[in-house]
């Protein structure tokens, strides 16, 4: 554990809080992408299956374990409570254009060609690209409520943290993971566009709102 | 590329 990773999954932490909270409190999901939520549940099933069989230290469990309820928790937020606040309209992406090619190159490409080491892999991939649904509704409502937008600011910031943590951990440590790394760049680089928005708008107060 | 036999990042 080092500092950097600390902040990646603290800001991870912030970033679904904020979300739970957002529902929660307006008794709306609207503006959220249900496919992107989706999206997450899933990296966090195929990813933490190890809970069952790898114990780490007790803050990697608990940490798994927030990450696991809470996605469970804002789909049913989403899909059961708060279904008719739910955008669905607008919130049209395909997931199977992007479940598909992480099935495949899960399957391809991995350290290990075991179940637990390939779904491990998966979820990678896929939480690389799991917000392209989200930002997709922003673009077509063109616009996101400030709270949408710190939401989506801490859960991009945690992967530019990782990378962070990743550069520390090969110099400190010798310790690299290609795939993780690799994605995780990829993940920060979907997010580069709305982090300038954020800072050009958000924090100036204005609503992120997308140019005609 | 560094084989994880188990991944203790999140």
């Amino acid at each position: 554990m080092n500092v950097f990773r600390l902040a990646g999954d603290l800001s991870h932490l912030l970033a679904i809080i904020i979300l739970l909270l957002k529902i929660w409190k307006t008794r709306s999901c609207a503006g959220i992408s249900g496919k992107s939520q989706i999206l997450f549940a899933i990296v966090y099933l195929s990813r933490y299956l190890d809970l069952f069989t790898t114990f780490i230290s007790v803050y990697n469990t608990f940490m798994k374990f927030v990450f696991v309820v809470s996605s469970l928790g804002t789909l049913y937020l989403m899909y059961l409570k708060f279904r008719a606040t739910y955008d669905h309209n607008h919130d049209s992406f395909r997931i199977e254009f992007l479940l598909v090619p992480c099935v495949v190159l899960a399957l391809l490409i991995n350290h290990d060609f075991t179940v637990l080491e390939v779904l491990w892999t998966f979820s990678i991939y896929l939480e690389s690209v799991a917000i392209l649904p989200q930002l997709f509704l922003v673009s077509k409502t063109g616009e996101a409520e400030s709270i949408t937008s710190h939401y989506l600011f801490a859960l991009g910031s945690y992967r530019a943290l990782y990378i962070l943590n990743w550069i520390y951990r090969y110099v400190a440590e010798s310790h690299y993971d290609l795939i993780a790394i690799i994605a995780g760049i990829v993940q920060t680089i979907l997010y580069c566009d709305f982090f300038y928005l954020y800072i050009t708008k958000v924090l100036k107060g204005k609503k992120l709102q997308l140019p005609a | 590329s560094n084989k994880e036999s188990q991944h203790d990042e999140l």
